[in-house]
């Protein structure tokens, strides 16, 4: 028997809006630790990483270890039908082959469940060994949001090298080339505007740019992003998700033939 | 010229 009761709906319709255009489907695992996910992109070359700690839920009932083959464009389509407001409460029987998601409006006057058919899938699931980054970038969400959109227009790719100046954003396409450096700025009114660097090394990078900006579909969950480079490993893109967990979007580099 | 490596050429299946 799982039951999961999340009374800031919004968040799990945050996360689908995050991932559904990246990984068609994945296996949502449940463990007294929390709902979490791993899943690669079709071309295996991003992986995102989804914890919801079990304390975040004002209910958490999970009787033993679960895993939930969703597809999660139609998952996405369901938690659509829940407002903003609504509590979501996730339930499922043991060896169900459905899982049920109920909305509740805030004043309770309104009280919906929409079944959704599970599915089998296979896959793979990958270790992440703990790291020592060369580099970790903390800066707003939008600006880095803006940055990945701005520089899609000339390239493709980005280089992204982090030095004692700054952090540095670049790109070259047929009508030119661009660069951003945002230097670090922590004087500002509020911590979440502040363009953190914690550098190690010096470090760059070469990423395909439209992985960045489907991560960027995140931004909605935090008002931070965290960016952990070091060479020859993919960087980690973080959004802390309040009081609950986070999502990590891992982007292998391009490398040297 | 660089190419796209693929994620699991960095982290091992678990």
């Amino acid at each position: 028997m799982l039951e999961l009761r999340l009374v800031q709906g919004s968040l799990l319709k945050k996360v689908l809006e995050a991932v559904k255009d990246l990984v068609n489907d994945a296996n949502f695992d449940c463990s007294a630790t929390g709902f979490s996910l791993q899943a690669m992109d079709s071309s295996h070359v991003a992986l995102v990483a989804l914890l919801l700690r079990s304390e975040g839920f004002e209910h958490y009932r999970c009787d033993r270890n679960i895993s939930m083959g969703m597809n999660l464009g139609n998952m996405a389509k369901m938690l659509k039908c829940a407002g903003n407001d609504d509590i979501i409460t996730l339930k499922a029987d043991d060896g169900s082959d459905v899982v049920t998601f109920m909305f509740e409006s805030p004043t309770q006057d309104k009280i919906a469940d929409f079944e959704m058919k599970l599915m089998d899938i296979d896959s793979e699931h990958l270790g992440i060994p703990e790291a020592e980054y060369h580099a970790i970038v903390r800066m707003p969400s939008s600006e880095f949001a803006r940055i990945c959109k701005d520089l899609s227009s000339i390239g493709d790719t980005v280089v992204i090298s982090v030095t004692k100046e700054g952090v540095k954003f670049s790109t070259r396409g047929d009508i030119g080339t661009a660069n951003i450096v945002c230097r670090q700025n922590t004087t500002v009114d509020k911590p979440e505007e502040a363009t953190v660097i914690e550098m190690n090394e010096p470090v760059s990078l070469t990423f395909a740019l439209r992985y960045f900006n489907s991560f960027t579909k995140a931004t909605p969950l935090s008002n931070t992003v965290t960016l952990s480079l070091s060479s020859e490993l993919p960087v980690v893109v973080e959004y802390k998700i309040a009081e609950m967990g986070y999502i990590r979007f891992y982007l292998a580099p391009k490398i040297e033939d | 010229l660089k190419s796209q490596a693929r994620i699991a050429r960095f982290f091992r299946s678990s």
